[in-house]
């Protein structure tokens, strides 16, 4: 793909901040 | 059903369909939702957000979904 490390490793890096909210909001239903 | 209103719902499912690496730009989700207004959509993105359903990849114009992969 045409991204750099550091946008590969700052997208995954907010992929399981996501994930984490989303298990948090799941939880709290 | 899953607790989004019908636009959060057509943001979510457009976000979910593409898969480019740097996700979809707020830009490309007003071309295809010529009926929402900007303000509409990015108050959407917010929420789908912070709920956890979306995520911003390389700007905070462009996001991807957690459903995706």
């Amino acid at each position: 793909s045409g991204l750099t490390e550091e946008q590969k490793r700052r997208i995954e890096e907010n992929r399981q901040l996501a994930l984490a909210r989303r298990a948090e909001r799941l939880a709290a239903q | 059903v899953n607790g989004l209103t019908a636009h959060q719902s057509q943001v979510l499912n457009l976000i979910k369909s593409c898969h480019v690496p740097e996700g979809m730009s707020l830009q490309d989700l007003k071309l295809q939702l010529h009926s929402m207004s900007m303000s509409t959509i990015k108050q959407a993105v917010e929420f789908l957000s912070s709920e956890g359903h979306i995520y911003s990849t390389v700007d905070d114009d462009h996001y991807k979904s957690t459903d995706a992969e």
